[in-house]
């Protein structure tokens, strides 16, 4: 029998597997203020 | 042959820094009016393969003038960014440079630079002076009477007004006038330009010959006048003590356009 759980644990194992503690990249730019924004 | 494809480069990478770090040095090397501008933050960043170990990089600053003037001997990291309440000043520059064989060098640079706008201060700040024009009646008022005034005490050389950097306005509590303004040492004492200033003339073009002025006027409820003028020739460098607590420091430009 097919139950919820099933179906959310096989949409999980679509996405790209990452690795523990993974962390995404800032976006490139703009960069970061270094001291205000005006 | 076309150069293989570089991974796009990130505003903060550390190669964009380094690349920043020649352009604002270079920005500043080849002002000559106002005050000495820091990075702010690397807006965006493309570099265009030219060969091997051969790119060209062009980079969007934002900068943020500090109170170091341009003449000032201080270095940029000493420099401290003028801060918000003071009505500060931004710099927008696009730079192109070369790098080869891993040395960056700017080939050319453009920036424009206003101030912050009133309304945006008195949001934060009803009652903080702002910014005026350079021209107006009442900072060239002040200029006039604050250099008199130290030239009529002084027992150095007598000082030449170079330019205006900066005028800043207060009316409430009191109406007060804020100016900064370069100036340079003439051949004369301050004794003998009382004599014949006509013939006082300017000494060359050498950074200890150079100085800045920093004061205020009060016009209500009691004219006077307070500041001083330091060459930086007799200078001691002390770069982050805060703004009338020591003399000479400080002057800038606005809707200054450079290239």
């Amino acid at each position: 029998p097919v139950t919820k759980r099933a179906v959310a644990e096989a949409a999980q194992h679509d996405k790209v597997p990452r690795p523990v503690g993974f962390v995404p990249p800032p976006p490139p730019c703009p960069g970061k203020i270094r001291h205000f924004d005006i | 042959v076309p150069a293989a494809p570089l991974a796009p480069l990130g505003c903060d990478d550390p190669e964009s820094e380094a690349a920043a770090e020649v352009a604002v040095n270079y920005i500043n090397g080849h002002s000559h009016h106002g005050f000495k501008f820091a990075l702010n933050r690397i807006e965006d960043v493309h570099v265009v393969p030219q060969g091997p170990n051969n790119a060209i990089i062009f980079l969007e600053l934002d900068l943020l003038e500090t109170k170091c003037p341009i003449l000032s001997p201080t270095p940029l990291a000493n420099c401290t960014v003028r801060s918000f309440i003071e009505h500060a000043v931004e710099g927008d520059c696009d730079v192109k440079l070369q790098k080869l064989d891993g040395k960056i060098s700017v080939l050319a640079s453009k920036c424009h630079s206003h101030a912050d706008s009133n309304k945006d201060i008195t949001k934060v700040c009803p009652d903080c002076p702002l910014l005026v024009n350079l021209n107006n009646t009442e900072v060239l008022e002040s200029v006039s009477a604050l250099l008199n005034d130290f030239n009529s005490k002084t027992t150095g050389p007598y000082l030449r007004l170079l330019e205006i950097g900066r005028g800043k306005i207060q009316y409430y509590p009191s109406h007060v006038v804020t100016v900064e303004f370069a100036v340079g040492a003439t051949n004369c004492s301050a004794e003998e330009a009382k004599v014949n200033v006509e013939a006082c003339q300017l000494l060359p073009e050498d950074q200890s010959n150079f100085g800045f002025c920093i004061g205020t006027m009060v016009k209500h409820p009691i004219q006077n006048v307070h500041g001083d003028c330091q060459l930086y020739g007799h200078q001691v460098p002390t770069p982050d003590i805060p703004l009338l607590s020591r003399p000479g420091v400080t002057y800038a430009h606005a809707g200054q356009d450079t290239s």
